[in-house]
């Protein structure tokens, strides 16, 4: 088959001034967010390839009813958003990156038309023009950035519908080398007034005892002594007692990541169960599977180059 | 038990020092 649908989401909205160590979050937060586009596929689609903070999706053969596309543009953008907002309120880093996350934007070009895919050894590339005419639409003159762009040629002729009572379709034109480019497009945004995080699991002391604390004062800045005693990559190399952890669902940390302790008596998971930040104090704490132990770690900014680490420990 | 395990949480922290250096 030579003809398909090409679907193309794409993020954009990291600030350009991300540090070099910003990179690397903003890198990874985007990792995330392309791993949860493609789960959220839902009518068949194949990946062609990821286009740095984009993918490149295809399907061949006839293309599909329009509303079927709007469910797949709609899961896409509400698994993004919610994704995001989730992220917000549950993340340990304040980096730039981290912070400005929460306003990443996503649109989605579908066209269709003919292209064909070859293969290079292992790797396959799609060719043709529409591959290219779908390129250059995501570079257009529309003001904003979550948006739903469908051209002519998608359409066949089929008349265009809302399937919201916000929708809102504009019509514009796209010159390319191929020709000028017929395309609609509606915004997006409103659907975010329909996404809510799901609530912070509370955290509760009440039936638990104080059974040990310990503090000790370091000369470091406070985010350094957070990196260190925050991350449970790091736990294994100073929390006595403890041979390996593993870390098992999230790269950056936050509230809810999970990590599987190897002990020297034994394995126990942990996971995160709540974070508070203020530029002198950082508060997070760590429970048990069974939610019978809890680990709460306080610190606090002594001065610029001197913090406190308070650890107290709770059990049922 | 008790100062046993008040030891290990001291010497936990104290474990710290040398990875801020790093």
């Amino acid at each position: 088959e030579t003809k398909g649908l090409l679907f193309i989401p794409d993020i954009s909205g990291f600030s350009r001034f991300v540090t070099e160590s910003e990179i690397n979050h903003s890198r990874m937060i985007i990792q995330e967010l392309l791993e949860l586009l493609i789960n959220a596929n839902q009518i068949g689609l194949e990946v062609s390839e990821i286009e740095g903070d984009a993918i490149l999706f295809y399907k061949f053969g006839e293309p599909p009813q329009l509303k079927e596309l709007y469910k797949q543009v709609e899961k896409m953008f509400c698994q993004f958003h919610k994704n995001l907002m989730a992220y917000d309120r549950r993340k340990y880093c304040q980096c730039k990156a981290c912070i400005s996350a929460a306003n990443l934007s996503l649109k989605v070009i579908t066209h269709y038309g003919e292209f064909t895919e070859y293969h290079v050894k292992n790797f396959s590339k799609l060719i043709g023009k529409d591959v290219i005419v779908a390129h250059q639409l995501l570079k257009n003159d529309i003001a904003q950035h979550e948006y739903w762009l469908v051209t002519k040629d998608l359409l066949h002729n089929h008349p265009l519908a809302d399937f919201t009572g916000w929708m809102n379709w504009n019509d514009s034109i796209k010159q390319t080398e191929s020709g000028d480019i017929h395309f609609h497009y509606t915004q997006l945004s409103e659907l975010k007034n329909e996404i809510h995080d799901d609530p912070l699991p509370p955290l509760n002391l009440s039936d638990k005892r104080k059974i040990l604390s310990a503090s000790s004062l370091y000369e470091t800045d406070i985010i350094t002594l957070f990196h260190i005693a925050g991350a449970f990559e790091y736990r294994h190399l100073w929390w006595e007692g403890v041979e390996k952890v593993e870390e098992i669902n999230h790269s950056l940390p936050r509230v809810g990541m999970q990590s599987i302790w190897t002990l020297n008596n034994g394995k126990m998971l942990y996971y995160s169960s709540s974070y508070s930040y203020t530029d002198d104090k950082v508060e997070f704490t760590e429970t048990d599977e069974k939610g019978d132990q809890v680990t709460y770690f306080t610190l606090v900014k002594i001065a610029d180059n001197k913090a406190k680490l308070i650890i107290d420990v709770y059990k049922t | 038990g008790q100062k046993k395990m008040e030891a290990t949480l001291k010497k936990s922290l104290e474990n710290i020092i040398p990875l801020l250096e790093k």
